[in-house]
């Protein structure tokens, strides 16, 4: 299909099997094209893939396959922005953002893994109030379930069956704790984090010896005693 | 348009190295 072809079968509201096939040959094309061809897709497909996601999201009872749909959905956007464009479209659009905070749910590791890795990136690239733009997101979204902010993060931590999750999330901790400039941000959003159950599952963690792991402990540790020598 | 794309698989690659942290620090 081309870009308009998909931009076409996106704004035409199907759903379930459907849905899941287009957006699986989405992901391919998104993939596999030219930056052009993802460019051109983009102007129109962005806004209409983050309306599935909302809608998907909205479901009061989500049914196997709005699962399916949804997961997918997120694979989609991850490959919209392996490239400069698609990056800086989903920085400059908010709604995107908290679409991908309220996607956050430790019942779907698979799924959650992908987000908080797309969320860590997000939060690294650099760009001007990146870091506050995405601690609204988690906060709005977690607002929305009456829950503390972190969460939904940690409970991801929590889940020994899923390392690839668990190593993710320990990611994502250390992307937003490292990213204020302002040493009291770092110490505040870090000791918010601990205050969460993180400080109670580091040994645990610890104990799992997984390199993977391992390297975002160290990491967790040493901006710690960084930030301590710093106070 | 080479290298315009890859940019998520090496922001993600740095991260999970651990190397996306070193350089905040420096």
């Amino acid at each position: 299909l081309s870009s308009q072809e998909y931009v076409h079968e996106l704004r035409s509201g199907i759903s379930d099997e459907k849905l899941l096939n287009c957006l699986e040959s989405l992901r391919v094309s998104l993939t596999s094209n030219p930056v052009s061809w993802v460019n051109n897709f983009g102007h129109e497909g962005l806004g209409l893939l983050l309306d599935v996601l909302e809608k998907l999201l909205d479901k009061k009872q989500q049914e196997n396959i709005d699962k399916k749909n949804q997961y997918k959905l997120i694979q989609c956007l991850k490959a919209f922005m392996n490239n400069k464009f698609g990056l800086q479209r989903i920085l400059g659009d908010e709604r995107s953002l908290l679409l991908l905070a309220r996607a956050i749910d430790p019942k779907q590791p698979n799924m959650m893994t992908e987000i908080v890795k797309i969320l860590s990136a997000i939060c690294i690239v650099g760009e001007e109030n990146i870091l506050d733009k995405l601690l609204g997101a988690i906060t709005t979204a977690a607002e929305r379930n009456n829950r503390e902010r972190f969460s939904p993060i940690v409970e991801g931590l929590e889940n020994h069956e899923a390392l690839q999750l668990q190593v993710a999330c320990m990611q994502f901790i250390n992307a937003l704790v490292t990213s204020p400039y302002e040493l009291d941000f770092r110490i505040h959003l870090r000791n918010e984090f601990l205050r969460s159950g993180l400080k109670t599952m580091l040994p645990d963690l610890k104990e799992k010896e997984n390199d993977e792991l391992d390297i975002q402990l160290k990491v967790f540790d040493e901006n710690k005693e960084d930030d301590l020598n710093e106070l | 348009e080479g290298d315009e794309t890859g940019v998520m698989d090496n922001l993600l690659e740095a991260l999970q190295s651990g190397a996306a942290f070193r350089d905040r620090r420096k």
